[in-house]
């Protein structure tokens, strides 16, 4: 359906966006390498299920493999920041200061707790489905302390942002047309679009209507 | 309403 597709399409819109920008300027600031780091974690653990070769169809497929060599790409080009912006690199690194540890234990927590079948596919899945949706708060923490954002950042948390907000309308109508509903997807996306909220309102007064961006 | 245990969504 289309809010599906328009959904992954703004996830793509947000790799894409990063991917470029970094790959053009050599710059960093601003992006959260952490997030970046979960955000790979969050692709692996969730696309296991390409190794077992039941595959749904090619654009999934084809998705999947993108997300995933995206990720990884952009860690590269971070670090790659590391020797061409060694300043830039190190500003990063010294605002990054959320510890990982603080999202990735409790997720796992609640991937045991909450899951369909206990078994390690499934296990990651919904491991998978938590940590995305709090894979942002160390990039959302970084913008908060420093205050300012560039427009790449804002662009791109923004897309991904509503990449989440469509999977919500696009779950409605799976649900009426399919019967199907899948519990953890909608509870975690809910979450995930909640923390983006606070977000979305700046980003509208401040983006939208012109004028720098810059939080309370 | 069932809860599927095939993840289709990306």
């Amino acid at each position: 359906n289309i809010f599906r597709i328009l959904g992954d399409l703004s996830h793509l819109a947000s790799i894409v966006i990063l991917l470029r920008t970094v790959q053009k300027t050599q710059r960093v600031d601003g992006i959260s390498l952490k997030t970046q780091i979960l955000y790979v974690l969050v692709f692996c653990t969730r696309y296991l299920d390409l190794l077992t070769f039941r595959w749904k169809s090619v654009y999934n497929t084809l998705m999947k493999m993108v997300f995933i060599g995206a990720s990884v790409r952009v860690i590269q080009l971070i670090q790659g920041c590391k020797i061409q912006n060694p300043v830039a690199y190190k500003d990063m690194i010294f605002r990054d200061t959320l510890q990982i540890k603080y999202l990735v234990g409790p997720c796992a927590v609640l991937a045991l707790i909450f899951n369909y079948k206990f078994t390690l596919l499934e296990l990651c899945w919904s491991f998978s489905l938590w940590l995305e949706s709090v894979a942002i708060l160390p990039q959302l923490f970084m913008l908060s302390r420093s205050g300012k954002a560039s427009t790449l950042t804002t662009h791109y948390i923004f897309a991904l942002g509503l990449y989440r907000a469509l999977y919500i309308p696009n779950w409605i109508w799976r649900y009426y047309s399919e019967d199907r509903l899948e519990k953890l997807s909608v509870f975690t996306g809910l979450l995930q679009t909640a923390l983006y909220s606070d977000f979305f309102y700046i980003y509208y007064k401040k983006v939208v209507k012109g004028a720098g961006f810059e939080l309370p | 309403t069932s809860t599927p245990l095939e993840h289709d969504e990306l």
